[in-house]
């Protein structure tokens, strides 16, 4: 699965997300990545989550949308994914991964599996990483 | 508002170590299209749609080029975009021979009074928006295939049941 968020200089963000699946799905199987509130949200009064990992767990969760109503309760962008995924592993054990952004330019790179690949870009620089550590 | 954009490459479980350099490298790509449209005045919209399909065409990442094979050996994508704006969105699910889903899933929002169109409609959609028709092997890579037989042979050692890791 890929995806991106943005926000940009008119202080709107967007979402979007796209997958293949999972190896070896059955025919016709459908995750996440297409359904609003799971496989991404975006709303310029909150912010903007794409979201990968096991798609059936996301769903269960509504992950993307869970993440911001956690913003919209005040928590911090890395705070609001970190309790959804926690929420997420310990209430139906699925993992993942999700980046975010808030309409104020906060952002956040957070997975619960190994490892995540991610970049930004801001103020003309480039982050990025993969594991935990970087 | 100081725009930014962010990307990711997908949650992984395990990933090979020849395999991390170019999964960084794909992903700062990204991320730096995506952001070059913002600068240059871009909507947050165009960003998203511009560092996915850059993904989307990068057969190291599990999208578009170098998506995952289902049970039956063959493609099929979803995606989804949304403006948060106003909160319209469009996607598209089991979609087939397309090089870039994220594309289809935004002529979906811009197009339709729809949210999200599946399969056999999604494609008479693309077909309708003169969205490229490309061969379902196009989007397969070697590797993937590979991958899809290892999987097979595990599933058939472990377990007889054909519902396993199928999602």
């Amino acid at each position: 699965t890929v995806g991106a968020v943005a926000l940009d200089s008119n202080g709107d963000v967007a979402y979007a997300t796209s997958t293949g699946g999972l190896m070896n799905k059955m025919v016709g199987r459908v995750g996440d990545s297409p359904c609003v509130g799971s496989g991404g949200y975006a709303d310029s009064a909150m912010g903007a989550v794409s979201s990968t990992g096991h798609g059936e767990s996301i769903l269960k969760v509504n992950l993307a949308r869970l993440i911001l109503f956690h913003v919209q309760q005040g928590k911090a962008v890395g705070e609001a994914a970190d309790t959804a995924l926690g929420y997420m592993k310990s209430k139906v054990k699925g993992e993942g991964g999700v980046i975010v952004v808030s309409n104020a330019g906060d952002w956040a790179a957070k997975w619960t599996t190994e490892s995540m690949p991610w970049a930004a870009a801001q103020d003309g620089k480039v982050h990025f990483g993969l594991h935990r550590d970087e | 508002m100081n725009p930014v954009v962010l990307v990711h490459g997908g949650a992984s479980s395990e990933i090979p170590q020849d395999l991390e350099e170019r999964l960084r490298q794909g992903v700062v790509r990204a991320a730096t299209a995506g952001y070059k449209v913002l600068k240059e005045g871009g909507r947050a919209l165009d960003a998203v749609e511009a560092a996915v399909t850059i993904l989307e065409d990068d057969p190291e990442f599990n999208a578009g080029h170098g998506a995952v094979l289902n049970a039956e050996g063959t493609v099929e994508m979803d995606a989804s975009i949304m403006d948060g704006r106003d909160l319209s969105s469009g996607a598209v699910c089991a979609a087939r021979c397309i090089a870039n889903p994220i594309q289809l899933a935004r002529l979906v929002m811009e197009k339709t009074p729809h949210c999200l169109l599946t399969s056999h409609g999604a494609a008479k959609f693309a077909c309708a928006m003169g969205v490229p028709v490309i061969p379902g092997e196009q989007l397969i890579t070697e590797r993937n295939r590979q991958d899809l037989e290892k999987e097979k042979q595990k599933t058939d050692a472990e377990t007889p049941s054909p519902q396993k890791n199928q999602g």
